[in-house]
């Protein structure tokens, strides 16, 4: 179970707090403003309406003691610079901090964020991959060229086996990974594995050759 | 090679325009002012400064045509609404739209958006889930119960092989499914394949067993 202070309580604060919360980590909200703070009252059981001054502020909150800190403040970047580097020297071991600029997010670098988010820009990005190629819901990055995608089966693969649609070890621009069939998950599924309708596979492939994957958006 | 249009192109939109140029597909952005016209100007090959009234408009600039339209305009809920029914009127066979609050996403869906994004939402569940466990870094859903997560191998690990880690497929909690190695993707490894320093994994894990996987962070 972790200790997570989130300072910053808006869309993308409170969405970390109450994600956080819900799977039973031990969550405390602050925000400057009092409706923020009435509307995650309903949702985190710490919720403090407050602004950091000092680091006898945050020692008083017991927000030295967290496991990491997220300085979610947006817009205002004097605010977001001055709280983070209050956590950091009141001693909290990891401190991440939204940036709204590539300045900001250099700022917050040189000063000692141990991570920097950039929300709408990660989000962008999120939405181009799955634009890049339609079926694919979700994507990791082994490397600069080789990425995991998850992908629904296209009506063209059922009653198809790995090897046919060439998505076995035997070809290795693509291989799947694991099929997850309702609730069961295939993990390592053999070349002669036959693709059900309403499959979900998690398919490794070469990013170059990614819009070779015969997939059509359904 | 997709022909996108991107309305809004402050930093979520224009992430998507110049991600998907990047990957070279055609995108077209669109901005009411100048100042945001001028920068995505530099990064994308068909940039226009102008505000859509009517779907005469839409088909003017050639929108009609594109294969998907991404609305990335924030604040101005009207204006999100407005840009978005003209291009589903003007016969865009794909509309995708931000929205900022619950109720404006309802509003989207109901006018008919096909697929509604929150960013700030949306990149605050990515942190809450790199929070979660540290060490994981990114992570696809298959259900709502299974998911693969991407993790750095952790020094406890090396020299260890996925059967004594319990990480191969005779002990379904964790299934490792892949191994990156430098250059080097090996997909189903063996349950005798060693775990060397630098080793990324991605590993099947039942979500509610997550905190179980023996992760330090580094
Ligand atoms: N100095 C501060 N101390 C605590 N909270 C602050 C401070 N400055 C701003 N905040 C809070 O941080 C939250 C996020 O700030 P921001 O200006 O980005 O608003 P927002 O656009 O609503 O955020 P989001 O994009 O996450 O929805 C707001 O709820 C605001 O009240
Ligand atoms: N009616 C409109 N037509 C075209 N572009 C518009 C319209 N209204 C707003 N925009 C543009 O949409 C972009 C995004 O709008 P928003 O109000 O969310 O700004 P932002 O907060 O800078 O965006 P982001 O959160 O993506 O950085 C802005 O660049 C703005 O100029």
């Amino acid at each position: 179970v972790q200790q997570v202070a989130v300072i910053g309580l808006g869309r993308f604060g409170l969405t970390v707090a109450r994600t956080l919360a819900g799977w039973g980590h031990e969550v405390y909200g602050i925000d400057c403003e009092e409706e923020q703070v009435q509307h995650a009252k309903d949702e985190l059981t710490h919720v403090v309406q407050t602004e950091l001054y000092d680091v006898a502020d945050v020692k008083e909150l017991g927000l030295d003691e967290v496991d990491v800190a997220v300085v979610a403040i947006g817009a205002d970047i004097e605010a977001s610079i001055l709280t983070m580097t209050l956590l950091l020297e009141a001693g909290v071991r990891r401190v991440i901090t939204r940036a709204t600029t590539r300045l900001h997010g250099i700022i917050l670098q040189r000063v000692g964020a141990h991570d920097v988010i950039y929300p709408e820009e990660s989000s962008g990005e999120m939405l181009a991959r799955s634009l890049r190629a339609p079926g694919i819901t979700e994507h990791i990055e082994l490397s600069s060229q080789v990425g995991i995608n998850k992908l629904l089966a296209p009506d063209e693969w059922v009653g198809h086996t790995l090897d046919e649609l060439r998505l076995s070890a035997a070809d290795p621009a693509f291989i799947a990974l694991a099929i997850q069939r309702g609730d069961e998950t295939i993990a390592a599924p053999a070349p002669e594995e036959r693709i059900r309708d309403g499959d979900v596979l998690a398919v490794v492939c070469q990013e170059s050759k990614l819009d070779e994957l015969p997939l059509v958006a359904r």
